[in-house]
């Protein structure tokens, strides 16, 4: 683990006053070796690293503990402050009933199943009654999919008119929503590739449409060094309120956390961490630094 | 662009964080660009002769593992297992699977084996209207083992030349699925002892490292025959298959580029190595 490694690096090092660039290099290479093994972003390593650097270069080397210790704790709190801070943030419903939260990202990624967690999060806890939205007339049986989780919910979901376009049917789901009294709607959207301008469009026309509260953007937890460039245009392109990373109860190190909140700068919110739909849990920074850092 | 410069500690060090870039890995991304530097340090390159070389190494590393997806008619099924993690595109590849064995006068029966999930079945059903292949499938919740095996009796009635089955998603940790999918290799095989002839795991270009663990542990689990790498029609540049070729040396049959039936080529490492290196 990080740890043991930053103390080997040290190990040489006893009481000399202060952390030198030198005795900091070595240590910097494992940790870089360490993040980037974890799925970091190559570019959010670099600034990482940069900052680790700045705090430990000089650091008065402290009699209760090693020097890699001290990196440790540096490294761990840099850590800490780059996933967003101790607490958890919570979803924005501060609007004007029905207050709609868009679902957006990569093909795949668990928007669909999320919206569905989310339903049943809004209803349980904090008694508000929700309508689930697809807006997805191109995955194969799509809408029906959210439909039958709505219905394991135990919430309204908007009834499937074929042929409608995704702009119409965001219409259609808010004017049920005011017209029905809901105080939240989620609107699920297509699976889209975020260099794919003529959906990226689509998803930008509907954000103006609702005026969404919250748009997150739904990660895979095992994505690799693209979610950089993924991140970076749905953000462009829409203004990435908040991030959920899904399948954390796989065992990828999950460095795609660090990667999207470093280039969006919007909070992890949620974390998925199963399939049935009481498997959402509020973001814990502690536990996915632990877990990056491994 | 056609300025030359030194191929030098510092061009390599640009190199080698390309390659990790690409999802290549550290220690892949070190050993290539080591074997570069041998063979051309400090000599004068352009930008694209670099890349060309760079490109050339990686299609090297792939070619042992572009092995064609080859279907055995004889065997009335051959049978196709599709696994892998949760979204990673099985449904999906085996509509396409359908569509190419439609083209092909090839007659391919569906057997929608992911019980569990909402709209699983009606999705592959969708697949089936399009493509013309039958689906089988079974009531909500019904053992996927059980229905693999009705399936597999039907087919070998109808004499149908493949018979494609798909998965339910499932994390690699998680033993009990896993065991599932155990069980249903065990009861294809109470019926043929050959079956399934093929075991394919489905994997998501955009997904780093953890692909290694993917591979790792599904074939430590059931015997995977061959790799399908979807979503290459995104940003992602899959450098991960690199890693895979040099870690596992498993055929990659075929990639995924696009969300319709017509999206799955064969995998061609001159180009993927060219995609990785841009
Ligand atoms: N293990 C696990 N599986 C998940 C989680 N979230 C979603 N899934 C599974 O991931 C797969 C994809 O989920 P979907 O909700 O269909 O993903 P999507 O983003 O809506 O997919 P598209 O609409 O095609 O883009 C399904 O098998 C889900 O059950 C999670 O937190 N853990
Ligand atoms: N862009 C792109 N999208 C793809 C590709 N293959 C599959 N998809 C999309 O990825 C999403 C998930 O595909 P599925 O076929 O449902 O994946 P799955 O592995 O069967 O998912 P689960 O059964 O839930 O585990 C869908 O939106 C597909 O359209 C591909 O090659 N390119
Ligand atoms: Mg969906
Ligand atoms: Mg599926």
């Amino acid at each position: 683990a990080l740890t043991n490694k930053l103390s080997g690096v040290f190990d040489g090092l006893r009481r000399r006053g202060a952390l030198s660039e030198i005795d900091v290099a070595e240590a910097l290479r494992e940790v870089r070796l360490a993040l980037l093994d974890a799925d970091v972003a190559l570019p959010v390593v670099k600034d990482f690293i940069a900052k680790v650097k700045e705090r430990s270069v000089g650091a008065e080397v402290l009699d209760s503990v090693s020097p890699g210790q001290q990196v440790v704790k540096i490294v761990h709190d840099v850590m800490i402050e780059a996933l967003g801070g101790a607490g958890a943030v919570p979803i924005n419903l501060n609007a004007v009933a029905p207050v709609p939260i868009l679902m957006v990202g990569l093909q795949g990624s668990g928007k669909t199943t999320t919206s569905g967690k989310l339903g049943l999060r809004f209803a349980q806890r904090l008694k508000k009654k929700v309508l689930l939205a697809s807006l997805d007339v191109q995955r194969p049986a799509a809408q029906l999919q959210l439909q039958q989780l709505a219905e394991r919910a135990g919430v309204a979901s908007l009834p499937i008119i074929p042929g409608q376009t995704p702009l119409e049917i965001a219409r259609r789901a808010m004017e049920t929503g005011r017209r029905e009294v809901f105080d939240i709607v989620i609107l699920d959207t297509a699976g889209r590739l975020s260099i794919n301008q003529e959906l990226m469009d689509e998803v930008r026309a509907i954000r103006a449409e609702t005026n969404p509260a919250e748009t997150l953007l739904v990660v895979d937890a095992m994505t690799g060094q693209d979610a950089v460039q993924t991140a970076r245009a749905f953000n462009e392109a829409l203004g990435i309120t908040g991030i959920v990373l899904t399948r954390m109860d796989g065992d990828a190190r999950g460095g795609a956390a660090l990667s999207m909140r470093a280039v969006t700068g919007a909070p992890i919110k949620l974390t998925g961490s199963g399939e049935k739909l009481d498997a959402l849990e509020d973001f814990h920074p502690e536990r996915v630094a632990g877990r990056i850092l491994g | 662009v056609f300025v030359k410069r030194k191929l030098d500690d510092e061009a390599l060090a640009d190199l080698e964080d390309l390659l990790v870039a690409a999802d290549l890995g550290t220690t892949v991304a070190a050993r290539v660009v080591e074997e570069f530097r041998s063979s051309r340090f400090g000599k004068e390159v352009t930008d694209d002769e670099v890349k060309q070389a760079l490109a050339a190494e990686l299609a090297k590393i792939l070619e042992p593992v572009a092995q064609p997806f080859v279907l055995d008619r004889s065997l009335k099924p051959h049978v196709v297992l599709m696994v892998g993690v949760n979204g990673t595109g099985k449904t999906t590849t085996i509509g396409k699977l359908a569509q190419q064995y439609r083209e092909q006068g090839v007659r391919a029966i569906m057997v929608a084996c992911d019980t569990f999930r909402a709209a699983a079945v009606e999705q592959l059903q969708v697949w089936g209207q399009r493509t013309g292949a039958p689906v089988i499938s079974g009531p909500a919740n019904t053992d996927p083992a059980g229905l693999a095996f009705d399936a597999l009796t039907r087919a070998k009635a109808e004499r149908a030349d493949v018979l494609l089955i798909d998965t339910a998603g499932r994390l690699h940790n998680k033993s009990a699925l896993m065991e599932e999918l155990q069980k249903i290799i065990r009861v294809l095989k109470k019926q043929d002892e050959t079956a399934p002839h093929s075991i394919l795991l489905v994997l998501d270009a955009t997904t780093g490292q953890n692909a290694l663990n993917q591979v790792d542990v599904f074939k430590e689990m059931v015997n995977i025959t061959g790799l399908i790498v979807t979503k290459l029609d995104g940003s992602a540049r899959g450098g991960i298959v690199v890693a895979l070729a040099e870690e596992f040396a498993l055929p990659v049959h075929f990639v995924g580029v696009g969300e319709q039936a017509g999206d799955l080529r064969p995998f061609d490492p001159a180009e993927y190595a060219r995609g990785l290196v841009g």
